[in-house]
């Protein structure tokens, strides 16, 4: 799980 | 992009032109705490180390540019502007700053998800944005009249938190390959909790039609 939702954030 | 998310984000926004605003116009950034925009140009930094390598979306890359922006041209006007730095209230703005960098740095050395320098960069600047407020809410503390761009700058910048809460309860109940982190949560939740006595004299002024004051 490398794509991690809190990344796509600002 | 949820609404939440979205609306979180254009708070975010929005705190920052009307800060901006407010040094621009009035030439003037009473009551503004220049060691919670240090930080916040530190916070910035260190979260969009990826900003050239990392493409999310053109949404993502041009709200980063702002961000980072935004707060290196808050930090230029506080300190190099012939005008409006002087109108910065330096024996009020005496939170010890560099404790809260340190203290962040060590925790972020040692609670991680893992540990690689983009990652542990990242994760500082989660703890760091969470505790950036202090001292801008000991300064409203001291300062007698907040005038309202001042007030309302902080109203927005808690709200911005606040909104992302609600965007990751949305996001866990409905994103099926949902991966956020327990570090990011617990961030988020003192970062808005940091905020709670504020939001309580803030609102009661509203309500009372009143200036806002915070008790000493």
């Amino acid at each position: 799980s490398h794509d991690h939702a809190d990344k796509d954030e600002l | 992009m949820n609404i939440f998310r979205f609306a979180g984000d254009m708070m975010h926004l929005l705190s920052v032109v009307v800060l901006l605003l407010k040094i621009h116009k009035m030439k003037s950034c009473a009551g503004i705490s220049l060691k919670t925009q240090e930080l916040y140009a530190l916070v910035f930094i260190c979260r969009y180390l990826d900003i050239f390598t990392g493409f999310i979306s053109l949404y993502n890359t041009i709200m980063k540019i702002v961000f980072l922006a935004s707060a290196f041209s808050i930090l230029w006007y506080m300190r190099s502007h012939k005008v409006v730095r002087q109108t910065y209230d330096k024996d009020q703005d005496t939170f010890r700053h560099y404790f809260l960098i340190l203290a962040c740095m060590v925790l972020a050395l040692l609670v991680h998800h893992k540990f690689t320098f983009r990652e542990v960069m990242w994760t500082f600047s989660i703890y760091l944005e969470a505790v950036a407020i202090l001292p801008q809410l000991v300064m409203l503390q001291r300062t007698r009249n907040i005038d309202n761009l001042t007030g309302n700058y902080v109203f927005f910048l808690g709200t911005y938190r606040g909104l992302y809460m609600l965007n990751w309860v949305y996001r866990y109940l409905t994103e099926v390959h949902y991966h956020h982190r327990w570090l990011t949560w617990i961030s988020g939740f003192i970062q808005t909790a940091l905020y709670a006595d504020f939001f309580y004299y803030y609102v009661k002024s509203w309500r009372n039609n009143e200036k806002l004051q915070l008790p000493a």
